[in-house]
């Protein structure tokens, strides 16, 4: 599965 | 990290530390919505849920901890301070704030982007961050007169999501797997909600007049 999208912004 | 988030950040910083010398300069927070500056204290608490379990850089760690422990701090002056709490506008700080996080808690029931107990609580902070200012809008329009601090604050504040809006511009083209609608869509009405205060701070800066909104 894709690399979970983390929420890399503030 | 492009140039539009770095400086999105740094101008949020700024409108932080903008508020802060305001608050300790004057030692005043006249003209300074309470309930605004709680939603963000929230905002930032559920937002950074991970701020322990995952690691992205120094920099988000340490930028995720400045805007919460300000947040905290701010309203820990607006509500405790012996000096400072006595220049709340209690009577004008009216706006009802607790629709405001019911609404943006069953939008983030409805629409999120995984149905996950950080996401839900991601979606919500996002959501809130968007319609946060409401009560500060409001109090400036009632309070007339906007001291120069308390005007930079919120155009600043206004300022760094606009500067984010360029960033989703800019990584929506270079990045393939970048879909961030939840936040775009409400980073667009985040900045939006600042249209007439940016005219009028304009105004007031190109006629080098005293920044007044309308009633």
């Amino acid at each position: 599965s894709p690399k979970q999208e983390r929420h890399d912004e503030l | 990290m492009n140039i539009f988030r770095f400086a999105g950040d740094m101008t949020h910083l700024i409108s932080i530390l903008v508020l802060l010398l305001k608050i300790y300069a004057t030692k005043s927070c006249s003209g300074i919505s309470l309930k605004t500056q709680e939603l963000y204290a929230l905002v930032f608490l559920t937002r950074y849920l991970d701020l322990f379990t995952g690691f992205i850089s120094i920099y988000n760690t340490v930028m995720k901890l400045i805007f919460i422990a300000s947040s905290l701090a701010i309203v820990w002056c607006m509500r405790v301070h012996p000096i400072v709490r006595r220049s709340y506008d209690k009577d004008l700080d009216t706006f009802r704030h607790y629709f405001l996080v019911a609404a943006s808690f069953i939008l983030a029931l409805l629409l999120y982007e995984k149905f996950a107990f950080k996401e839900i609580f991601w979606a919500f902070s996002i959501y809130l961050e968007a319609i946060a200012i409401l009560p500060q809008l409001v109090l400036l329009q009632r309070s007339g007169n906007v001291d120069n601090l308390t005007g930079h604050y919120v155009f600043f504040l206004g300022a760094y999501r606009a500067l984010y809006i360029l960033n989703w511009i800019y990584r929506y083209f270079t990045d393939i797997h970048f879909s961030r609608w939840i936040a775009c869509v409400s980073g667009l009405v985040q900045t939006a909600l600042y249209a007439d205060f940016f005219y009028y701070y304009y105004i007031s800066w190109r006629n080098n007049a005293k920044l007044k909104l309308p009633a």
